[in-house]
């Protein structure tokens, strides 16, 4: 099935919250799903109740190429696995700033690990820096969560054109597309949503996610939603999520 | 009176929202105020109506030295001056990678201007590079806004220790405080700010920002919210805000 990064620049739109719950959307379906995070605050593991501060190894390791990607992989859920990040991660640009392949390095870790899963999902840093790159580059679909904001708003035209302008240049094919998370069904989030469609036809997934609240206690549980409230909305918006997923990148 | 940097590397926990309300609120108080946009973002120009893609010049010429920082400067309402960014600014942490001095480049431009501004706010972008660095090094005071959500709390910690060691290693001395934003007053926000009161003794500002739609509805009108709904709790609660920068900053 394939590689998908969770991405956008503007901070605190849903990536994280995105990337934990659609993961263990598609693990229900019985898909073998590995979830890897790619932020140094390790939020992917907060959200699922793995300690950061107990880490022995961390995706740190793994992009410095200490350890191989298997010795981080932990059980999360049925079909559920995660490869967990802590601050260390953060070295990782500076580290691999002169580096020739130094934007590939995800993809040569993930590669041998592509027929052992359905689906990786990568959660990204806040920023388009070196890691961000990296997950665009090993990823074959990208996710942009999106809140109906000014802010949110703004960076989506210039973030299309940085990808753009990236797969060019590194030669990687990733097809994006736009979710939009924290609807509350106003009038003006429709407005915004109807003005989405036109900047930006055929690239919004049908589903959103709506702002419930379900979504962020599970967070402060240490739980996926589907876990922590199977019938909440948050956890049957990540459902459908996941069924428009799995039709998208069935015929790629 | 000095200089505010709105610091956390938390994505989305409202550093414009509190940057540009709270610089609007002080002016209202008849203080003169300048914002710093230090965030390549350029959302406090955004949030104001002043175009980022339109400028000239903005920070990342001052920074880089091609041009003074009184070059930028335009008035956005009474009392009230804004110092604009856009994504050129993303540049700046690999042109001055390895310099010295590079973590004061911000002080050295803002300490000709103290005299001129009862107050300079400084917003940050979500991370703990170099920018935000040059904007704790020039502050005398840092607001963190916070959400109360499991991950925005879980940084705080992290945060401080990190302000904590910057400051002994590079020799400046800013006071800071947290600021809870996106209140919306429930059984669970009032249990987790007792919590905050306990971990974190004496740095909780008694204000606190309330969950309203004028303030994202302000952004989307390109002004902030007291010119957008003057008796809006938004309004009301950043009014409420800087009197309470007033009392701390006045006796530091
Ligand atoms: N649909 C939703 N309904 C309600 N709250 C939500 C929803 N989606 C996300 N949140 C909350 O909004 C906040 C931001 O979400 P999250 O941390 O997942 O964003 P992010 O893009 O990963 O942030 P960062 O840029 O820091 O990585 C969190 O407190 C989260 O619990
Ligand atoms: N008190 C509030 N009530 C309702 N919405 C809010 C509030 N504060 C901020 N917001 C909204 O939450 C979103 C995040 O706020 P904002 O962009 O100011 O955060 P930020 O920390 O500056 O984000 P970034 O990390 O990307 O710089 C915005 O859409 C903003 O309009
Ligand atoms: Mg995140
Ligand atoms: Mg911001």
């Amino acid at each position: 099935m394939g590689i998908l990064a969770v991405i956008n620049q503007k901070g605190g739109c849903g990536k994280t919250t995105t990337a934990i719950n659609l993961a263990a959307a598609l693990a229900s379906t019985r898909k073998r799903i590995l979830l890897v995070d790619l932020d140094p605050q390790g939020h992917c593991g907060l959200g699922l109740g793995v300690h950061k501060d107990h880490l022995e190894y961390s995706m740190a390791d793994v992009m410095d190429k200490r350890i191989e990607l298997k010795k981080i992989i932990r059980k999360v859920d049925q079909h559920f696995y995660l490869a967990p990040a802590n601050i260390y991660l953060a070295g990782f640009e500076h580290r691999f700033s002169g580096q020739s392949e130094r934007e590939s390095q995800l993809k040569q870790r993930l590669d041998p690990y592509i027929k052992e899963y359905d689906f990786i999902i990568i959660d990204c840093p806040p920023n388009l820096g070196l890691l961000t790159i990296n997950a665009m580059v090993a990823s074959q679909a990208m996710i942009v969560p999106l809140e109906l904001s000014a802010f949110s708003l703004d960076g989506v035209a210039r973030l299309q054109h940085i990808v753009d302008f990236l797969s060019k240049h590194l030669e990687f094919k990733s097809e994006h597309r736009l979710l939009v998370t924290m609807d509350d069904r106003s009038r003006l989030s429709k407005k915004l949503i109807r003005q989405l469609e036109v900047d930006f036809p055929n690239k919004l997934l049908r589903s959103t996610i709506r702002k419930n609240v379900s979504l962020k206690e599970a967070a402060l549980q240490g739980q996926h939603v589907l876990a922590y409230d199977p019938v909440s909305f948050g956890a049957r918006d990540h459902q459908a999520l996941a069924h428009e997923v799995l039709d998208w990148q069935s015929y790629p």
